[in-house]
């Protein structure tokens, strides 16, 4: 475990002498490699480590009786942080329907993700309706509609090969159904497809969700900074939401995201149930980066 | 730093920031560019680099994916991975790739678990023009292969592509149910799974190598494809599993459409990881 390895280091280089900046240099060093290994982005590990550098610095690591734990706890700290610090949920309209729009790559989790918000969000009284807006994907209506049937709430499609229409109705018919929240699954794209991306934008001036939420794989390494960057370039999201985190994914991609878009991630999906999904924990998600 | 041949701390810096970003990792970027300081002198240091990368990736000699005259027939081929890294759409391309490369190809909806898997692998098999092979949602993956395999063998089909659920590596309930359908395969037909192809997500960052080496314990894999290249990611964690678990690169998927799968090309490749 880190602790394992910073009282390590620490305890051999005090066995040297007197701790110096060189050895919270080397201790940064190894920070920078685990949260690599962790698939943190390298520019947001390089900001990440100086801030921690910095931070055991004026924190008199070097005075203290447990180096070693006083480091651990300045980077858990700093991770937790960085992440968010507290939970922040879905925002619900008071005046409904409430309209939530999930977008992302391919196969990072959306269209499972969408069911398994209507399951989180449904409650007695409470009327929810998936809508589905991939019009490409082979049988990707159908993949929506089972999961409505599953979850046991409305499901809205429409033949049409405008996705903003499609969208619009959904919501039309949100309305006329005294619908609390309408959950709007979109197909995956790629960030650099420019005509994709600009359907969603589309989407998001004909419909103006309360929520645009990106779905992004647990498992992504480098390219979340790049996911996170056009996504947040073309639409104004409200939060993120990492799947497939019942994995050993490290997850590290969790901070670029939080970083680049600057919103927080809300809920992480945990299994392909439709009742695998949690909310978003910057402790217990700081503790999986850092193994 | 293009042509030179001995680089400047600064300059090994930036190398190994691009490899990063490509996702080579940690360890293996240390390794390639130690190669590199320490290689042949009278080459540049990035042909020393492009060199070792493709030596890497050249680790398996069965890098080559048959695709056409087969003499063993009907080919067998399962496919796996984990969620959403493209096995299904794959399957419907490799099946186009081979149609018309001459075989009669024939799919296998062993996905019995996912919503829509069947049907989503049925509208492919008829996009292509292939035969297919399904269940009711529920039935158990093995005997699914099993019907086809047997399908496969009476009504003269070149080649039986196993579509399979996603899972991830690290439930065993899930790997057992892999090992399960392979060895439902084997005793079926002798020499069967001529093929077992690991699909890997080139989004995916180091879980790629975990992913790659719980599969290859599970069951023997004989190559892999990597999807979703026409992104923005590089797929460097290739390397990686390239030198520890030496499997070949056979396919590269580069988008949605029916023709977006080629060949993998290692000197593309790499010259994608350098930027
Ligand atoms: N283990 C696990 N699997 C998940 C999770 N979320 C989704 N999946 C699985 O990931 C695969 C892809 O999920 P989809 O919901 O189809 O993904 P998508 O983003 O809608 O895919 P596209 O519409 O093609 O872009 C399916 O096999 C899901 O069951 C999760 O949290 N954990
Ligand atoms: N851009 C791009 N998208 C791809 C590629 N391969 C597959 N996809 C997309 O990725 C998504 C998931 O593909 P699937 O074929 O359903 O993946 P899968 O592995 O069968 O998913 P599960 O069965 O749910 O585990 C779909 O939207 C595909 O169109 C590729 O090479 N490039
Ligand atoms: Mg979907
Ligand atoms: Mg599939």
């Amino acid at each position: 475990s880190l602790t394992e390895k910073f009282t390590g280091l620490f305890k051999d280089l005090s066995g040297q002498g007197k701790l110096s900046e060189a050895n919270i240099k080397e201790a940064s060093a190894r920070v920078r490699r685990a949260l690599l290994e962790a698939d943190v982005n390298y520019k947001v590990v390089k900001d990440f480590a100086a801030a921690v550098e910095a931070r055991a610095l004026g924190e008199d690591v070097l005075t203290s009786i447990t180096p070693g734990q006083k480091f651990v706890k300045i980077v858990y700290d700093q991770m937790v942080e960085t992440l968010g610090s507290v939970n922040q949920p879905l925002a619900l309209s008071p005046q409904p329907p409430t309209v939530i729009m999930v977008c992302g790559l391919q196969g990072s989790g959306k269209t499972t993700t969408c069911a398994k918000l209507a399951k989180h969000l449904s409650k007695p009284g409470r009327r929810i309706m998936l809508a589905a807006a991939d019009i490409y994907r082979p049988a990707a209506v159908q993949q929506l509609e089972i999961l409505s049937k599953q979850v046991g709430c409305d499901f809205f499609k429409l033949d049409s090969t405008d996705v903003a229409q499609i969208c619009q109705e959904a919501k039309q018919e949100a309305v006329k159904k005294l619908i609390d929240v309408l959950i709007l699954d979109t197909a995956g794209r790629l960030h650099i497809d420019t005509e994709m991306m600009a359907e969603l934008e589309r989407v998001q001036k004909t419909v103006k969700p309360q929520e645009i939420l990106l779905v992004v794989d647990g498992m992504t390494g480098q390219d979340a900074v790049n996911i996170a960057t056009e996504f947040s370039k073309a639409l104004p999201l409200s939060g993120v939401i990492m799947t497939k985190l019942d994995g050993d994914a490290r997850g590290g991609a969790a901070l670029s995201l939080k970083v680049i878009s600057g919103q927080p991630i809300k809920f992480i999906g945990v299994g392909e149930k439709l009742s695998a999904l949690e909310e978003f924990h910057p402790s217990r998600v700081a503790s999986r980066i850092l193994g | 730093f293009t042509g030179k041949k001995a680089l400047s701390a600064s300059e090994y810096g930036e190398l190994e920031e691009l490899l990063l970003l490509a996702d080579v990792g940690p360890r293996a970027a240390e390794k390639l560019l130690g190669s590199v300081k320490n290689g042949d002198q009278e080459l540049t240091a990035i042909e020393r680099l492009k060199r070792e990368m493709l030596a890497i990736l050249a680790a398996n000699s069965n890098c080559k994916l048959q695709i056409a005259n087969f003499s063993d027939k009907p080919q067998v081929w399962l496919i796996a991975g984990v969620n959403g890294s493209g096995k299904t759409t794959t399957i419907g391309k490799l099946g186009n790739m081979l149609t018309a490369n001459g075989s009669k190809v024939m799919l296998a909806a062993a996905d019995t678990y996912r919503a829509a898997a069947i049907e989503q692998l049925e509208l492919w098999s008829k996009k292509i023009g292939a035969g297919f092979v399904g269940s009711a949602p529920g039935a158990d993956p093995a005997s699914v292969a099993f019907d086809a395999v047997s399908a496969a063998m009476s009504q003269k089909t070149d080649v039986l592509l196993i579509d399979t659920a996603g899972r991830l590596h690290t439930q065993k309930h899930l790997r057992d149910e892999l090992v399960k359908v392979h060895s439902t395969i084997a005793k079926k037909m002798p020499g069967a799974p001529h093929q077992t192809l690991l699909v890997l997500d080139a989004t995916t960052g180091q879980n790629a190598l975990s992913q790659a080496r719980l599969f290859s314990e599970a069951i023997p894999i004989s190559g892999i494809v990597l999807t979703k290249l026409d992104g923005t990611a590089k797929g460097g964690i290739m390397l990686a599993i390239a030198q520890e678990l030496k499997l070949p690169v056979v396919l590269a998927g580069v988008g949605e459409g029916v023709g977006d799968l080629k060949v993998f090309d290692a000197e593309e490749f790499v010259e994608g990881v350098l930027g």
